[in-house]
């Protein structure tokens, strides 16, 4: 009886990550390698194509996978030179804030599948804010990982690849943003997680007990352990084969916190550097004293 | 904290979008 519910708590959990995030691993994944049958994603690679793909970028809309190529850049973009230094300064703040759109709506999706973990909406109000704040960040990085390969990553639901080199040679700050998110992605991918295994996953890093300032930890201790035991047996069941997962998965648990703390790092940088920078108030919340 | 975190507080009691906030 005991494996029984833990089955039927890693099915609910895997429903509810289905429901709330539009682009599963197993999507990005075929999206990747081709294997999909629709029109292969817009490719950015240099400020030539980013201003080309910034109509899709804005779309807010979710892809049904059938987006055509650009046609033509505006005629606001067109009559741009793309060497232009400051033109190219703007469009890469423009990009970075396409980026927060997206997170905020990210913020939106961590949140509902949190509120649909066993348990969640019956803890403490203070210490859910607290769990969301430290955790959002964490969730987005992870699934991250399934868009990204050694050379890029895709963005805006699938529609675009935005290679790793064109992130990379973004000025200071932005260049250096991406970098630690690839190479923690390339090492994460390794583990071969499914959609179902994720979906525990984000649930147990969700209910971090060791959060600063929670008022109750007992009861986050106690939701955590069981979706624990949830996510061991799960892994038992989908990798018979690969020994030691569940502890080498623990243990991403800690690389993550140092990539978040520095990514909060650079985004204060940011915002000290670029006058012309909006940060967004639900992100400014979020990240304000966290680390 | 609450009052600290307005946001994050109405998206745990309600689904309204962030960005018409």
């Amino acid at each position: 009886p005991e494996a029984a519910d833990l089955r039927a708590l890693s099915r609910h959990l895997y429903e509810a990550y289905l429901k709330n995030f539009p682009l599963t691993k197993a999507k990005a994944r075929a999206i990747l390698s081709g294997k999909t049958g629709d029109k292969a994603p817009f490719v950015i690679h240099d400020m030539k194509s980013l201003m080309e793909g910034e109509q899709i970028i804005n779309c807010r809309q979710i892809p049904c996978q059938e987006h055509q190529q650009p046609q033509q850049p505006p005629a606001a973009f067109a009559a741009v030179g793309h060497a232009d230094c400051n033109m190219s300064g703007e469009l890469e703040l423009r990009f970075f804030n396409s980026c927060q759109s997206r997170s905020v709506e990210a913020v939106r999706e961590v949140t509902e599948f949190a509120k649909s973990i066993p348990g969640f909406v019956n803890l403490d109000l203070n210490d859910q804010v607290t769990l969301l704040k430290y955790g959002v960040i964490e969730i987005m990085i992870i699934m991250m990982a399934p868009l990204m390969n050694k050379d890029g990553t895709l963005i805006s639901y699938g529609q675009i690849f935005m290679t790793r080199e064109f992130l990379k040679s973004l000025r200071k700050p932005f260049g250096e943003m991406m970098e630690p998110k690839f190479e923690f992605s390339v090492k994460f991918n390794t583990l071969e997680l499914d959609d179902n295994d994720m979906a525990l996953f984000l649930a147990v890093i969700i209910l971090s007990g060791d959060r600063p300032g929670l008022l109750n930890v007992k009861p986050i201790e106690c939701l955590q352990e069981t979706v624990l035991h949830s996510l061991e047996l799960q892994l038992k069941i989908s990798h018979p084969d690969s020994l030691q997962l569940f502890a080498k998965l623990l243990q991403k648990m800690t690389d993550l916190r140092q990539i978040v703390t520095n990514h909060v790092h650079s985004i204060q940088l940011l915002k000290k550097r670029e006058v012309d920078m909006f940060l967004h108030p639900l992100l400014q919340e979020i990240m304000k004293d966290l680390y | 904290l609450k009052e600290k975190h307005k946001i994050l507080h109405q998206l745990l009691q309600n689904n309204t979008s962030p960005v018409d906030l």
